[in-house]
């Protein structure tokens, strides 16, 4: 399968919220999105990596800017209800992607999406991934210049596509 | 968008490893990464949630079970040169995942997801998702069950697939 990056797309319509301290048991994660569709709230990545405390879990997720408030406070209630840790939030993010195929199957892939971030000393903040996608959450400040250098990267000429 | 969850999908063969306490500041994510690629080890999902200490990171990410113990031996070397804490590894899991279109602009599919895992007594232990696919690691032996609750709670009728 030939690696084929067709393109980077951004969207700065979004922003982060954090629940630390879950207690990793059956059944929390639902607790914490239940009430989250419930209002209606757009849920775009939801991401868990196993976490290194024993028992404990942090779950991040992101909303649109609009929905930082109420998530924020629909999350804060329900930290409390079981028994979890802080709430932390920032609606100063932008996620940038590239999109492309057999992504999966090269491992270089992420890697030099990763390495041309980092030379332009772009901090990466969510990382998440699927066969067709690799995406990254940034500051909200650095979106346009992450997109540049990774158009470079990859050799791309088209124009980057906002996000709808 | 109607939401159409068209399949569930599951993987065994893979196993976990998360490297936690990275300093959260750019060209580490590309450091970790880096010798995993020079390596030729496909990486399948790679996670990082915002964690909530300050300054510090975990990095999740998903290796075929072949390639477990040659991985973990990078990363435990990588984590001593930049500084990072402990470095956790799991090889027995799986993921399971539900596929569909439309699902991103729908909040509660990713919830009716943990919540059938939930009420099955499922851990979940890593998640991940894609505007076409939510994905759930979980304890490799609870896989056929979580494909059948699954399957019962999206109303499916086919065979899940296993993915290649
Ligand atoms: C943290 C959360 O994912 C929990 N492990 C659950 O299964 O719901
Ligand atoms: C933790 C890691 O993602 C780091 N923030 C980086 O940009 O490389």
């Amino acid at each position: 399968e030939k690696v084929v990056v067709s393109g980077v797309t951004y969207d700065k319509n979004t922003s982060r919220i954090t629940i630390t301290e879950i207690p990793d048991i059956p059944g929390m994660a639902a607790k914490v999105f239940t009430p989250i569709s419930d209002a209606g709230i757009v849920v775009d990545m939801i991401i868990q990596g196993s976490s290194g405390e024993k028992g404990l879990a942090n779950l991040s997720f992101t909303v649109p800017k609009a929905d930082f408030e109420e998530a924020m406070k629909i999350v804060e209630k329900i930290s409390k209800e079981i028994g979890a840790g802080p709430v932390h939030g920032d609606p100063n993010i932008a996620k940038v992607s590239i999109v492309g195929v057999g992504m999966r199957h090269h491992a270089g892939v992420a890697t030099k999406m990763f390495n041309s971030l980092s030379q332009a000393n772009i901090n990466i903040m969510m990382i998440s991934t699927s066969e067709i996608k690799i995406s990254c959450v940034i500051d909200e400040r650095c979106t346009e210049l992450a997109v540049r250098v990774l158009h470079d990267a990859f050799g791309l000429d088209k124009e980057p596509e906002e996000e709808g």
